[in-house]
């Protein structure tokens, strides 16, 4: 589960 | 970026303001549901935790403390300043029936079972509820000030908006995230009636007044 958790949405 | 995100989170932000605005300006909170404060406080607490672990952007991180700046001052108005104008009686939907669900959900159905990103996915499902206690409360006072449908409609609009965006990003970027979409079709679709109303009766000078 490598998904890029990054979240860049406010 | 895309138009649809950002003409969003202005909405978003203009929501937060005209609240805040109303609240202080009137000097009274009445109509207003402190519960979804309260709840929208929680969303963006929860959401915004990794203002200490990550830095997107100056534009990211100064809206996220924005909102969360407006949202406690706003639940403060509400339950501190000028809680004597505080419609209690009214306000009166139980929030536990939501933020238990809510937080049963984000435990089982996540991107990653990771304390950052459960909090993250709690944040998601709570926020597309969280405006639930001020549409009941609406309902049972059969009507709404003027200002505050300006509010809700720029608060619907703004997860409308996102909707776009995350087509935008679908088609250009190739990005989804299932989770918030789905939560943000739920949000938007909670508005659909109050939509309907804003539009055939506030933009033609009327109240928003709901069948009692």
């Amino acid at each position: 589960k490598a998904k890029n958790l990054l979240h860049d949405e406010l | 970026m895309n138009v649809f995100r950002l003409t969003g989170d202005l909405s978003h932000l203009a929501a937060i303001i005209i609240l805040l605005l109303k609240i202080w300006k009137s000097r009274s909170c009445a109509g207003i549901s402190g519960k979804s404060q309260i709840l929208f406080a929680i969303v963006f607490t929860t959401r915004y935790l990794d203002l200490l672990t990550s830095f997107i952007s100056i534009y990211n991180t100064s809206m996220k403390v924005i909102y969360i700046g407006c949202a406690y001052a706003t639940v403060y108005l509400i339950y501190m300043k000028f809680r004597a104008t505080y419609d209690g009686n009214h306000d009166s939907f139980r929030v536990e029936f939501l933020v238990v669900p809510v937080g049963g959900l984000a435990v089982l159905v996540n991107h990653d079972f990771s304390f950052l990103e459960i909090l993250w996915t709690f944040s998601i499902y709570l926020e597309s509820v969280a405006i639930l206690p001020q549409l009941f409360m609406i309902s049972k006072t059969g009507e709404a000030e003027t200002i505050t449908t300006h509010y809700l409609f720029c608060l619907g609009l703004y997860r409308a908006l996102y909707l776009l965006n995350w087509i935008w990003r679908f088609y250009f970027e190739s990005f989804f995230d299932m989770i918030a979409i789905v939560a943000g079709v739920v949000q938007t679709v909670l508005y659909c009636d109050f939509f309907y109303l804003y539009i055939t009766k506030v933009l033609k000078g009327k109240k928003l007044s709901l069948p009692a």
